[in-house]
């Protein structure tokens, strides 16, 4: 077949076989055609004498052109519990994620795993993931103010001066430290993360994370070195988690986006002890 | 208190910008690293204190496994059998969440505070995690069962070996098919 279909009491997902990404998801008695992708930008390297000539480091997140998608078919492993399923995916020989389902827990997960990214050839690269919808967003999005109140997001705008927006990308970027969202009148895709990252809405009905960055040059804003972490030899190599949520719009605020962010944030505590005495509550 | 003093301090010194953005030089990021740590460390002893009262486990190890985001955690990559998996809740509601464990390839059977079965699956993990440099690779699986804990308060996860009577169950087979049913219970 040319589907793959991963799905428990809450929600199914569809990923085609041929390409190994990801194609639709059903959740919240919504359905909605949902590609997700990796994808690189290059670092622009400069000598810093002028803002054109500005490298991107650890301040300045400045792309070199345009991004580069991972297009190569992607190899699917997948494990089919009665708990949790997972579709093990694998990109290529820096990238790699688990996308996973909880019975009775109303997200998906993605377990992505960026790392060490290489720079034989003397590039600096930023790795960011994209999910691509059809939801008609219209330019706007919404991102979290620190984990409060979500703010509404223009593309291209700013709420209080006109902006210019020369660097189109990164223009578009703004701090995600819990959330980002889109939706139009019947849709709403939600994004949670585990931790600070910089996340954009490029295009209507998409949402881009950056992931995982390692760059050659220092951008000359005050950290003095470059965001290469050389003195592991190689790169780095992080591992994080999105959790997706796809539901219908809402003048109101999520209360469900709301609490699942306080469990990803602050998640249970595990304590471990041998024993042969069965604890009891006290 | 200077346990905590010291854990304190160093989750202020953590919202700085530069700690939480990254754009601290990599000297600045080892010191934040070693400060955490040795934060963490501290206020372990605290919590290990806390939790001998508060349970009957009064040789109780308690320990943390810092690595567990990486699949790995020295206190089960040998043996994951009578270990007890404490569950802290530090939300105000309660909360039901899966629990992963990083153990070996064994069957286990997971009960909970009160000696009920708990349904749970080995999950092995990826060998794009396992092939990582610098990371244990003792553990190749990760025990997955689901926890409902009530809010600010502890539970109690018992792994035991599968009785060899049962060995033949495929190891992610689900060994219970009750739910842990306990949030109902008790309201």
């Amino acid at each position: 077949s040319n589907e793959l279909i991963v799905e428990n009491s809450l929600i199914k997902l569809v990923f085609d076989t041929t390409t190994g990404g990801l194609k639709t998801i059903e959740m919240n008695g919504v359905t909605e055609n949902i590609e997700q992708s990796f994808g690189i930008y290059k670092g622009f390297q400069g000598n810093n004498g002028e803002a054109k000539n500005r490298s991107s480091g650890a301040y300045i997140f400045r792309p070199d052109g345009n991004i580069e998608i991972l297009s190569n078919k992607v190899e699917l492993s997948v494990y089919d519990g009665t708990k949790v399923k997972e579709v093990h995916q694998h990109f290529n020989e820096f990238v790699s994620q688990v996308v996973r389902l909880y019975d009775g827990i109303n997200r998906v997960e993605f377990e992505w795993l960026v790392g060490p990214i290489p720079t034989e050839d003397e590039v600096g690269r930023e790795i960011v993931t994209r999910f691509t919808t059809n939801i008609a967003s219209n330019g706007k999005f919404y991102t979290d103010s620190n984990g409060r109140e979500m703010l509404e997001r223009d593309r291209n705008k700013r709420e209080n001066f006109d902006a210019d927006m020369t660097e189109s990308v990164s223009g578009n970027y703004y701090p995600v430290t819990a959330q980002i969202s889109l939706q139009d009148d019947k849709k709403r895709i939600t994004l949670l993360n585990d931790r600070a990252q910089g996340g954009a809405s490029l295009r209507d009905g998409e949402l881009e994370l950056m992931l995982h960055r390692r760059l050659l040059s220092d951008d000359a804003f005050g950290v003095g070195e470059a965001l290469n972490e050389v003195q592991y030899g190689t790169g780095l190599i992080a591992r994080g988690k999105i959790s997706l949520i796809l539901d219908a719009a809402s003048e109101n605020p999520n209360h469900a986006e709301r609490s699942t962010q306080l469990e990803l944030h602050l998640p249970f505590w595990k304590f471990f002890s041998k024993s042969n005495n069965v604890a009891s509550v006290k | 208190s200077e346990n905590l003093e010291n854990l304190s301090q160093a989750m202020g010194i953590m919202q700085h910008h530069d700690a939480v953005t990254g754009t601290e030089k990599q000297a600045v990021a080892q010191d934040y690293d070693r400060l955490l740590y040795e934060a963490i460390s501290g206020a372990e002893n605290n919590a290990r204190d806390a939790l001998r009262i508060l349970t009957n486990l009064t040789s109780g190890e308690f320990d943390s496994c810092l690595e567990l985001n990486i699949s790995a955690c020295a206190f089960t990559q040998k043996s994951a059998n009578n270990v007890v998996v404490t569950v802290v809740n530090p939300l105000g509601h309660t909360s039901t969440q899966y629990v992963r464990v990083p153990v070996p390839k064994e069957n286990y059977i997971v009960t909970d505070e009160k000696a009920r079965k708990v349904p749970s699956e080995l999950v092995a993990v990826p060998w794009q995690v396992l092939s990582l440099e610098h990371r244990p690779n003792d553990t190749q699986h990760e025990l997955v069962f689901q926890a409902t804990v009530e809010k600010i308060s502890n539970f109690y996860i018992r792994i035991l070996p599968v009785p060899k009577s049962q060995s033949h169950l495929s190891y992610n087979s689900v060994y219970a098919h009750n739910s842990i049913g306990r949030a109902n219970d008790e309201e």
